[in-house]
């Protein structure tokens, strides 16, 4: 396991 | 604002649960009930808590406000109060502060405290409706102990769900570890069962750190249930009487 992904990724800015 | 929750002890377990994982949030009242929604500091979580409107007796809003709280402040205010007691949150329109009114069943007490409140600048995320490849549940407690158990040894876990069951394993310096468990239902105390929901096999890998400071909402609910897809966040939900806590955790990437 290399890296932490972060959540901003995954869900949208509203 | 007047929002009157007849055990106290509720909002207490949901600030308790949240307060490690973030400071400052906005507590959004509209018709629905009372909204949260944070990301942690290193934003690879983020918690979403709805307490419905359903639960409070009364429940009045003139219009909608966002409450500004520091956690670590409710937190001392909130230990004023005892599990039993019969809350009543207020706050004006446009509120400096948030005023809490603590009575106990015999009616004989009533304590009242005011915190202050803080503007804060929160973006709300969308979370995108997810079909989920799995979706486990299985009582609270036995989540928590897994965690804790394998946080021992490594600093994350890998979950695999197929359909001979889900499987926790990790391994570090000391050596490795796993915990597989089998669906099974408990008839006399379904809160006991362990039930797995599978279209595809799944497998990720999460920092157990953040599972350990999910599983502190295991006052609220007997029961977890852990929603995983591969590649997206993993879902962990606590459901409440009215309302929830969702924890959602960003996979770890680049095995």
């Amino acid at each position: 396991v290399t890296g932490q992904g972060s959540i901003n990724s995954y869900f949208f800015k509203k | 604002l007047e929002a009157r929750l007849e055990q106290a002890g509720v909002l207490k377990k949901v600030v308790d649960a949240i307060k490690d994982l973030v400071q400052d949030c906005n507590f959004d009242c509209n018709d629905s009930g009372i909204a949260l929604q944070a990301m942690d500091n290193s934003h690879v979580a983020l918690v979403s808590m709805l307490l419905k409107s359903e639960g409070f007796s009364p429940y009045r809003l003139d219009r909608n406000v966002a409450l500004g709280v520091n956690l670590t402040s409710l937190t001392k205010v909130l230990r004023c109060a005892q599990n039993e007691d019969i809350l009543t949150l207020k706050a004006e329109d446009a509120p400096d502060t948030l005023s809490l009114v603590f009575e106990n069943a015999e009616n004989d007490r009533i304590s009242e405290y005011e915190i202050k409140l803080m503007d804060i600048d929160q973006e709300h995320l969308g979370i995108p409706e997810t079909e989920y490849a799995a979706a486990i549940s299985m009582p609270s407690a036995e989540f928590q102990r897994i965690c804790r158990d394998l946080n021992q040894l490594s600093e994350s876990v890998a979950i695999e769900a197929s359909k001979e069951g889900v499987k926790f394993s990790c391994s570090g310096d000391i050596g490795s570890g796993s915990v597989t468990l089998r669906q099974h239902n408990n008839v006399d105390r379904p809160e006991l069962s362990t039930k797995i929901e599978l279209t595809e096999p799944v497998a990720l890998t999460f920092s157990l750190k953040y599972l350990v400071n999910f599983c502190k909402a295991s006052a609220l609910s007997s029961v977890v249930t852990l929603s995983l897809s591969n590649e997206v966040p993993l879902l962990v939900e606590y459901a409440m009487g009215s309302g929830f806590v969702r924890f959602y955790l960003a996979p770890k990437i680049g095995e």
